[in-house]
């Protein structure tokens, strides 16, 4: 499905 | 990068900074709990471990050092510098009710269980609850200093912006994360009240904010 992390976040 | 999270990052740093010079200035903690203070270095440190081990862009590197900064020295303010000046006896919400539970949490619904997964799940899980022992105590003592609720505004327009980042970025980018995304929706939920009690009180000019 469409959900995975995001890493360039804070 | 858009302008949700670009905004968002420049609200939580703006929170950040109010606070501390809230203390620094004024050489008192008085209001504030350290409790959610101890929380938030915890949130930072638990999802920065990866400061060292992957490079995204000197922004996200400046910003995630910053944030440590700030965050270990109001907890040094709280708990060393101005200790004196520490309501621990209003500051007494049980901790132990939110880490429990998130950490049980963050290993059961996690993208890898792998530590460094593990660890950034528990610190997006930690961070939609790390406010409450400040807003508990605030209901406790009945009322907050206005550069306190200016501080919160602040944070809680952070995440409520980060919802919009996630929305726009499901929008160009295709996809989401559904751990951040519902944890921010918690974590904003918890902020309106207090959003609703700001408006209405507070930008009305009555200065400290009194709850009924």
């Amino acid at each position: 499905c469409h959900r995975r992390k995001v890493k360039d976040e804070l | 990068m858009n302008i949700f999270r670009l905004l968002g990052d420049m609200c939580h740093l703006v929170a950040i900074i109010i606070l501390f010079l809230k203390i620094w200035r004024s050489k008192s903690c008085a209001g504030i709990s350290g409790k959610s203070q101890v929380l938030f270095a915890l949130v930072f440190t638990t999802r920065y471990l990866d400061l060292f081990t992957s490079f995204i862009s000197v922004y996200n590197t400046v910003m995630k050092v910053v944030f440590l900064v700030l965050a270990y020295a109001t907890v040094y303010l709280i708990y060393l510098r101005f200790r004196s000046t520490y309501n621990s006896e209003s500051d007494s919400f049980r901790v132990e009710f939110l880490l429990v539970p998130v950490a049980g949490l963050s290993f059961l619904e996690n993208y890898a269980f792998a530590p460094l997964e593990i660890l950034w799940t528990f610190s997006i899980y930690l961070e939609s609850v790390a406010i409450l022992p400040q807003l508990f105590m605030i209901t406790k003592t009945g009322e907050a200093e206005s550069i306190t609720t200016h501080y919160l505004f602040f944070l809680g327009l952070y995440r409520a912006l980060y919802l919009a980042n996630w929305v726009w970025r499901y929008h160009t980018e295709g996809f989401f994360d559904q751990i951040a995304v519902v944890s921010g929706v918690v974590q904003t939920i918890f902020y309106c009240d207090f959003f609703y009690l700001y408006f209405t009180k507070v930008l009305r000019g009555s200065g400290k904010m009194t709850l009924p």
